[in-house]
């Protein structure tokens, strides 16, 4: 409302409008929706091509491990090693304030999880995805605990322990949770030893019921199923000791005296693996795969009619 | 060849593995921001020359002076938000046809988009997040961001809208309707001296 915007009906902007979370909040198009809870501001459900699927959506982050290095079970967090204190990520903020923006092309609802993490959720019109753009950063530190922040999603997926990723690029991997193919893996380090590469996807399926959750990724990240119908993607990292692998330095990395910001989108499907329109979902992921790899390039100048013309 | 040549350098050093997981000292990070920087500056003269040479061949259009936003990460653009009319080229680098959402960030509160064909195109101003407009080296004006979809891009080719802030172009009919207004207005007292006049 401070921005005026709901009296400008000039670009489509007719229909925007900012409410609390009151009621229940829907977004989307013909195609697919994304309904959010009024209650508490978070990702109630997907509906893909008329089906209703729970997913949850929260940001959680894991404590990194401060050691002196002196032996293996004393090693830091760090650059090259990925050790959480605990395998329980602690959530970031249990209620939401939200903010909703409808309008010709688009619909959004933006999210404020705390003073350090906030999202925006949209839907574009005729696309069969949900985009989540989300924002993280500066990691405070003032508590001294170095963070490794990860976006969530849970569904009531009966996933089998299977979730798939690719990596490096090579073709999408099964991978077993708390499983290595080769040998009986007796796993120490149970969330660093199931997380893996996530180079442009990674998914989960309920062979069962035919469905699938797919998140697409902008950049490489690491990713994991921690638990049946989950899906989790490390989004940030600040942490507070060297790992002793040869950086020499801890992964504290600032901008203008300040922690880094992150800034990036996960492109999310959720519906039935045979997809819609004799175009199954696999088949969406990777055209939208190679529109995110080979997105057009915009160039802007100053012109006439006649040179746009 | 030589701005090309050091691109392909700045992306071979960024195929290092401690510039892929970022298991380099902070020193090295901003050295390799640095390199891409002023790689990517110098390929983007390359990149203009070449898009110039596929539009029109009148000597109007191949003077474009094309920008990139290479600060959109923030929702920031120096060329849009202090442009009240400008034209957004977009290329697509591949061989089928596909429509993309074009965003870009605004500071005024109305557009319009028009295609080559000077048609309106449907567009959307969304604001851009607080917690973007809150960050303190951010030094922008823009508040909201131009959404609209560039339909049907051909392949590995150019589409162009220009957007116009709309009292600009209110503005901007107002000016030509005197104009035309004052033209007529000349043509009623003909007079070749009015032929030879800058007006």
């Amino acid at each position: 409302n401070d921005r005026g915007l709901e009296e400008d009906n000039d670009n489509g902007g007719e229909e925007l409008e900012k409410v609390e979370a009151e009621g229940d909040i829907t977004i989307g198009n013909d195609l697919i929706s994304v309904s959010i809870d009024g209650s508490n501001g978070r990702v109630k459900s997907i509906t893909n091509n008329g089906l209703e699927i729970p997913v949850q959506q929260e940001f959680l982050y894991y404590e990194g491990v401060q050691g002196n290095n002196a032996e293996v079970l004393n090693r830091s967090s760090g650059a090259y090693i990925f050790r959480p204190i605990s395998s329980e990520p602690i959530s970031i903020s249990e209620t939401v304030s939200t903010s909703v923006h409808k309008g010709v092309l688009v619909e959004e609802v933006h999210q404020v999880f705390n003073d350090w993490v906030s999202q925006v959720i949209r839907v574009y019109k005729g696309e069969t995805h949900v985009e989540f753009e989300w924002l993280v950063g500066p990691i405070p530190i003032s508590d001294n605990v170095g963070k490794e922040p990860i976006t969530r999603f849970t569904t009531n997926f009966e996933s089998e322990e299977l979730f798939y990723t690719d990596s490096n690029g090579r073709e999408l991997l099964e991978r077993r949770r708390d499983y290595r193919p080769t040998w009986t893996a007796n796993l120490t380090e149970p969330v660093s030893g199931n997380y893996y590469p996530v180079t442009s996807k990674i998914l989960i399926r309920d062979q069962n019921q035919g469905l699938e959750l797919a998140v697409l990724n902008d950049r490489s990240q690491g990713g994991s199923s921690m638990k049946d119908g989950q899906v989790e993607i490390m989004v940030h990292r600040r942490l507070l000791s060297d790992d002793a692998k040869g950086v020499g330095e801890a992964l504290n990395e600032t901008a203008y005296g300040e922690g880094l910001l992150a800034r990036g989108r996960h492109f999310v499907f959720a519906g039935e693996i045979a997809g819609s329109n004799n175009v199954s979902l696999a088949a969406q992921e990777r055209l939208l795969a190679q529109r995110i790899l080979l997105a057009p390039w915009v160039f802007i100048s100053r012109g006439s009619a006649a040179q746009t013309r | 060849q030589a701005k090309i040549v050091g691109m392909m350098e700045a992306m071979g050093i960024m195929q290092h593995h401690d510039a892929i997981t970022g298991t380099e000292k902070q020193a090295v990070a901003d050295d390799y921001a640095r390199i891409l920087s002023e790689r990517m500056s110098g390929c983007g003269d390359v990149t203009r020359k070449a898009i110039n040479n596929l539009l029109s061949d009148s000597d109007e259009a191949s003077n474009l002076e094309l920008k990139s936003c290479l600060l959109l990460n923030i929702s920031l653009c120096e060329e849009t938000e202090s442009s009240e009319d400008f034209l957004v080229t977009i290329y697509n680098p591949i061989s089928h046809v596909v429509s993309q959402y074009v965003r870009l960030p605004v500071s005024g509160d109305s557009y319009t988009v028009t295609d080559y064909n000077d048609e309106e195109t449907p567009s959307q101003l969304v604001p851009i997040p607080d917690s973007i407009l809150n960050i303190a080296y951010r030094n922008s004006s823009a508040r909201n961001e131009i959404v609209f979809q560039a339909s049907n891009l051909p392949p590995l080719g150019l589409a162009t809208y220009r957007v116009t802030l709309a009292a600009n172009k209110l503005q901007g009919r107002l000016s030509r309707d005197l104009e035309e207004s004052e033209e007529s207005s000349e043509d009623d007292h003909s007079d070749d001296s009015f032929e030879e006049t800058d007006g």
